[in-house]
């Protein structure tokens, strides 16, 4: 129904606008309509990181992108909660500040949404509250084993 | 509605039945590469309905099953259940005043796939409809998959309203 | 050949005339997100002879031409020059015999695109001549573009028999 | 030409199952024709990781893709070796494990062939001979620094 449509995008719209602007420190991004009528036109995402004025969306960079639909994805949450977030390795192009600035977001949200995250990233690990890991002792055959958060870290701090 | 336990059995590279207890808000999946990290992620998103084996990364919808190592056999059937603590409500229907909410899938080598909620055999259908207007679902904005995330802002106009409609 | 040093000039980000001086067989380029680095990956494979805008994040050839920030203005003009140590041999047809060769290439707002080497006009099609033989070229296999090796491997297979073609 | 297209195949071949073999520490892998006549037939990968059945290359995890996509360049920079290698952030999807093990290649490779990588990583940072740094001091306008790399290492250490 073209109202609930319309009220669905203007509610992930203020969202979007609002979030990308927390996950960037600033900049400004929107949803646009292509065409007249919300029932069948297709919908495009501008965005513009703080200072910057790329004219098109595609120009941004690997990291950029993935602030941004990271924005997207917590925009429409925000909309209409899921219990749950399952994410895997979306920090992957991601640099250490743009990671602090992502967990803090998962960590304010999971107030209220549990997050289940993959990460190869040591700085994502520390927000966790459960560390599961992985294994392979036998080829081909996973495992589970219970990772303490505070021993892994220590760990990894190491190796480095 | 929140996760409380997810078991495997014969799933993709859990041949053999584990169970993950997820505790807390925050819950990190860490591990090596190909160890079977994304693998966890595919099966709830195969028990919560999943329809396509192309987005769990097979031909065939029996391309879950485990299909042995170099030092072992392959197996006949898979399965997955995923328990929800419904104690503050969440779940839509029938199973909406249990506390705890069971969800099953099965499949065998002859394709033959199975799901129960409570251990009452159901349809999909029911599946989908536990968690309705929640969000949740295999296809739900919910579940972000390895190399998802950078097609979500470069998609096709037509696509990020389908994206946005599916929110709706 | 060995890249010796690439200078860009109003080249997307890179508005003010820059030179990077590339010493040693392994040089890594570090930075936050957005900073510019795949910016510096694109100049080559400009420079080279890319003639997809969309290989290159753009609608058009013109969106490499630095497009202004928000304290500074659009410039009408980008130019990339890279230079080769040809000392040692590797470089086909009449710039052979040069120990040095640079490879200039410049567009202009209107769309208007020029090749150089040693500051001699040529077309597109000298300064792919230049390197035949070699693997370089902005198609070649020689340029790992960011997200893009993940497809190789998933190519389909009219896609990797075209790419394995390119290599013979 | 049929003759030049099959002695192609075949190097390309032979040098991706052992380049594969090399960077899995086992395994097996090698390209197939899916059809008879080479001129015209698709071409597809099969690879196996050590103790591994598995039948498609699309059940691989990321990781996995990424060190046989690897493999499979490096094959064909072996047939046909160009002067130089760019490479932007392939490293991402691997862990710190086959990241040592991708370097080990590129420290081995780099004897001929120039290597210039843009990385995240900071053991792929190790392997550089020479770090160029790209900062955004001014919003949208990209700046060159020469970055120590030793001193990138020590610096990157302290915020571990
Ligand atoms: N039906 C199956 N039977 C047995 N093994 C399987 C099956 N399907 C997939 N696998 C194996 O599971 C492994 C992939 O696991 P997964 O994708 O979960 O890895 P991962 O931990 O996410 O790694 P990465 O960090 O690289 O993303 C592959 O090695 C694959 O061979
Ligand atoms: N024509 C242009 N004029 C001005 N700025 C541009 C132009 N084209 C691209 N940019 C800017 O360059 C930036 C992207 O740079 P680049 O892709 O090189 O980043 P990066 O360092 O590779 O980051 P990441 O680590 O996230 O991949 C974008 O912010 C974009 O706005
Ligand atoms: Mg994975
Ligand atoms: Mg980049």
């Amino acid at each position: 129904t073209r109202e609930r449509l319309q009220h669905t995008y203007d509610a992930v719209n203020r969202n979007f606008s609002e979030l990308f602007a927390t996950l960037f420190d600033g900049g400004q991004a929107r949803l646009e309509l292509l065409g007249e009528e919300i029932l069948d036109s297709g919908v495009q995402v501008f965005a513009q990181p703080p200072g910057k004025r790329n004219s098109t969306i595609h120009l941004l960079s690997g990291g950029e992108k993935a602030m941004t639909a990271l924005a997207l994805v917590f925009a429409i949450f925000r909309l209409n909660p899921a219990p749950f977030c399952l994410m895997d390795e979306v920090d992957a192009p991601l640099d250490d500040s743009n990671t602090e600035r992502f967990c803090a977001m998962v960590r304010k949200m999971s107030q209220h949404i549990q997050f289940v995250f993959v990460t190869h990233n040591k700085i994502a690990m520390e927000m966790a509250q459960q560390l599961i890991g992985v294994t392979m002792q036998e080829s081909g055959v996973s495992r589970i084993v219970e990772v303490d958060v505070e021993e892994a870290l220590r760990m990894v701090e190491e190796i480095a | 509605l929140r996760l409380i336990h997810l078991k495997l059995a014969g799933f993709k590279s859990f041949v053999d039945p584990t169970t993950l207890h997820l505790r807390g808000q925050r819950v990190g999946i860490v591990g090596p590469n190909g160890c079977g990290k994304s693998n966890i992620i595919e099966a709830v998103r195969w028990v919560l309905g999943e329809s396509s084996a192309r987005e769990l990364r097979g031909d065939s919808m029996q391309d879950v099953i485990f299909n042995g190592t170099a030092t072992r056999k392959p197996v006949s059937r898979a399965s997955v259940e995923l328990h929800f603590d419904n104690s503050l409500g969440g779940a839509s229907g029938q199973w909406a005043h249990y506390a705890e909410i069971a969800v099953k899938r099965v499949i065998e080598r002859n394709g033959q796939s199975s799901y129960y909620i409570n251990s009452v055999q159901v349809r999909r259908r029911d599946v989908l409809d536990l968690f309705l207007g929640t969000g949740v679902g295999s296809r739900a904005y919910g579940i972000i998959g390895q190399n998802t995330i950078s097609r979500i802002v470069e998609a096709k106009p037509e696509e990020l309203r389908i994206f946005l409609e599916e929110a709706a």
